[in-house]
């Protein structure tokens, strides 16, 4: 196919060069949903705040991480209202053997206001990690020296800590569950509300920094991240025991 | 210092053989990802600036062109005692990293700082 590298090239071979390793990863053409909204919107203006338009990294750049992920939810499920709180649950899959990438910073990203038609509600996260420490932290037009690509209907938790400490570099996946609840504004309790038309990339999502303390790794292009580069290798070299 | 887009005054002049362009030096070159049939999974930037080297690699090497002694040697074994033997080959030397924004095939968005990925000057070897 005119601009895919040749399936001669990407045989199985460990050796590869990065580069076709994540062009055989690449999604298939017949993904053609993009995340779309206000993560995809988040994600551009941290990319054009880090880079200029031909992608050189600026040198005054204050993203502080090599690597930023933007995950979303896996599955969320909605709990039966209750007086007046709406409440959802976020499962956020994490692949935390990434041995060549340092997680430096967590945080969740979630609306703290939900403005629909006929409804008004204010929103908060709540982690069901045990003992887990969060910080709001201050969005940029509080003052902040760096600047955030947040939106005012949006807010920002750091969850370093409940991560790092609770579920980073267990064996196996682990999920990180958050609890997104909502309280309708006086006046609106009435009114039924649902969840509908809303999907869970619309509330809430999460991103993860990482700085990469390999430079072998650092030198592979574009490998689709520690944990497949593993997963292969592990692969390969259970075959040449084999 | 190697011969860069950035200075061509630094670029040795052209001495040997009468190929004063066709010597080992960088070429710009742009490519979309269009092109590489990837936009569907990189959203930024649309356009690629990889560079290339391209040229000959002359009997003598030039010193601007930073090239290890092996490449010196090998230069001279050509010349002088195996023919087989290939001059060396004009390649990239230094390289300059880029940002990339592209979706994972989970549906995640990531950012990434990728080292090499633009060729900034070139070399024998």
């Amino acid at each position: 196919k005119p601009g895919w590298p040749s399936t001669a090239l990407l045989a199985d071979d460990p050796t590869l060069p990065s580069i076709l390793d994540l062009a055989k990863e690449a999604p298939g053409k017949e993904m053609k949903q993009w995340p779309q909204g206000y993560p995809l919107r988040y994600m551009l203006k941290l990319y054009h705040r880090s880079a200029d338009p031909h992608g050189h990294p600026r040198e005054n750049r204050t993203i502080g991480a090599k690597m930023v992920r933007l995950v979303k939810p896996s599955a969320n499920t909605v709990r039966p209202p209750r007086g007046s709180w709406h409440v959802q649950t976020l499962d956020f899959p994490l692949a935390s053997n990434q041995v060549a990438y340092e997680l430096i910073r967590a945080t969740v990203v979630y609306r703290h206001q939900l403005h629909l038609v006929n409804y008004h509600l204010s929103c908060h996260v709540e982690t069901w990690v045990p003992k887990c420490r969060t910080k709001h932290l201050p969005s940029s037009k509080s003052g902040s020296s760096k600047p955030s690509p947040m939106s005012k209907a949006w807010t920002e938790i750091d969850i370093t800590h409940c991560i790092q400490q609770k579920l980073w570099n267990r064996k196996g996946r682990s999920v990180l569950r958050l609890r997104f609840m909502c309280q309708q504004q006086k006046g609106n309790e009435t009114r039924e509300f649902r969840w509908h038309g809303m999907t869970s990339l619309d509330v809430a999502f999460l991103l993860l920094y990482f700085n990469d303390t390999d430079d072998r790794v650092q030198g592979k292009l574009l490998a689709r991240g520690q944990e497949e580069l593993t997963d292969r290798e592990s692969s390969f070299l259970m075959r040449s025991v084999r | 210092q190697a011969c860069s887009i950035e200075s061509d005054a630094s670029c040795p002049s052209q001495e040997h053989d009468g190929s004063v362009n066709n010597q080992c030096s960088l070429h710009p070159y742009k490519v979309s990802f269009h092109q590489l049939g990837w936009d569907h999974w990189i959203i930024a930037p649309r356009l690629y600036t990889p560079n290339y080297c391209k040229g000959i690699c002359t009997r003598v090497l030039p010193y601007g062109l930073n090239s290890p002694n092996h490449a010196i040697i090998q230069s001279l074994v050509n010349e002088l005692v195996n023919h087989s033997v290939p001059q060396p080959s004009c390649v990239p030397y230094n390289f300059l990293p880029m940002s990339i924004l592209l979706i994972e095939t989970n549906g995640s968005i990531l950012y990434k700082e990728y080292e090499g990925m633009i060729a900034q000057s070139c070399t024998c070897r």
